[in-house]
């Protein structure tokens, strides 16, 4: 809305003459504005009801953070984005407020839609847990991983756990077998109370580093929810909010990049 | 728009002796009675103009700026200026066929932040640096 109202403001003080550009033109100046913007060619994505998703809200809301606290910085030489509104906007108490220093030095942000998720359980020991999978192979070039997160929203379990407390364990997919568990290595965990609700914040940066040196590495991730006795019981139940959950609230990974080198356009 | 209107000012500048009546029109932009000290001047780049909304979440344009007009001396007093500007702009003087005037160009310049979708509907929140013109100077 406010945006818009900036869009209308400034037809109205432009000093500049408006006039419709031609066909020509107008390609013209979208190759020049891509090409500013470090692009090859114009996005096209695959964008029916994204906007309301997860992850483009959560972006939004880092640009709206950001773009006022450079409007209250203009003048400062503060050249880098900021997390700490986005934190307490997005994330209820329940996600930890981890030290958010290296954020402020991101040059780029960047969310990654889930692409595989499936609840799994092993015969033998009846361990459930679900898969993730992300793409990083499309990050930009010159951009190094500065920092990583799976986010998931839960919300309140079932009323059968409700006294309970969960530890909730996240872990990269090392090897994959046919017959057995995956090869794992354990990321991150976090114990819960089975009523509390928000978006739970797993530190995946280590992994995301791989993944992006070595994208045939990339086999996703696996979280596990277990009540204190040991027993794994199923995502659902716990009321963590998966692919078939609301739109809003589908689990994602954000990762924070620092630009390695300064961004050269083509002579032409 | 900007350069379009300099390589007209420049076209100008070398047919002058052959055309003169286009210099004296009371619309021509070259007219040294009517051309503006070095200032900045209001560019709105439309994203949405462009027909970007698809892919471009935030912001819908941006106010760019370009910086125009003439570095004569005196330079204006409320106008940045290089140590060198003053010295080009003597040079000037003394061979003004020969030397240039010092160039009215971009001396503070701020970042923007784009919001974007990539192909894969993976969303991009991206600081580019010197994109808008704080203020104008001669160089």
């Amino acid at each position: 809305g406010s945006a818009e109202g900036n869009f209308a403001d400034h037809h109205v003080h432009s000093s500049f003459i408006y006039r419709q550009l031609r066909h020509h033109e107008k390609k013209e100046i979208q190759r020049e504005i891509l090409s500013i913007l470090g692009l090859p060619r114009r996005p096209k994505p695959f964008t029916v009801g994204k906007h309301s998703s997860s992850a483009p809200l959560f972006m939004l809301d880092l640009y709206n953070a950001m773009s006022s606290e450079q409007e209250t910085e203009r003048g400062a030489a503060r050249g880098s984005l900021s997390y700490r509104a986005t934190l307490t906007t997005q994330s209820p108490p329940l996600a930890s407020l981890h030290d958010t220093n290296f954020l402020n030095d991101a040059d780029m942000v960047m969310s990654f839609v889930n692409l595989v998720e499936r609840d799994k359980y092993f015969s033998h020991q009846r361990r459930h847990y679900k898969e993730f999978r992300f793409d990083l192979t499309q990050i930009p070039e010159g951009e190094a991983v500065t920092a990583a997160e799976f986010r998931i929203y839960k919300d309140r379990s079932n009323s059968r756990y409700e006294n309970d407390t969960f530890r909730i364990t996240i872990y990269q997919v090392l090897k994959e077998y046919s017959n057995r568990d995956a090869d794992l290595f354990l990321l991150d965990g976090k114990k819960i109370r089975a009523s509390a609700g928000g978006w739970l914040v797993f530190d995946i940066t280590a992994t995301s580093n791989h993944w992006v040196v070595n994208p045939q590495h990339n086999l996703g991730l696996q979280l596990c929810v277990e009540i204190m006795d040991g027993r794994t019981i199923n995502i659902r139940s716990a009321g963590l909010i998966g692919r078939y959950g609301p739109q809003s609230k589908q689990p994602f990974m954000v990762a924070f990049f620092k630009a390695s080198e300064v961004l050269l356009r083509s002579v032409r | 728009a900007a350069n379009s209107k300099r390589k007209n000012q420049n076209r100008n500048k070398s047919s002058s002796s052959q055309d003169s009546s286009r210099l004296s029109g009371p619309g021509d932009y070259n007219s040294s009675e009517q051309k503006q000290a070095c200032k900045k001047h209001e560019l709105y780049v439309s994203f949405r103009d462009l027909g970007w909304q698809d892919w471009i979440i935030a912001p819908e344009g941006y106010a760019a700026f370009y910086c125009d007009g003439e570095c004569s001396f005196p330079l204006n007093a409320h106008m940045n200026a290089t140590n060198h500007a003053i010295v080009q702009t003597l040079v000037h003087l003394m061979f003004p066929d020969n030397v240039p005037k010092p160039c009215c160009a971009p001396t503070k310049l701020n970042a923007i932040s784009v919001l974007y979708f990539d192909d894969s509907s993976n969303v991009i929140l991206k600081k580019y640096r010197n994109m808008v013109v704080r203020s104008c100077g001669c160089h």
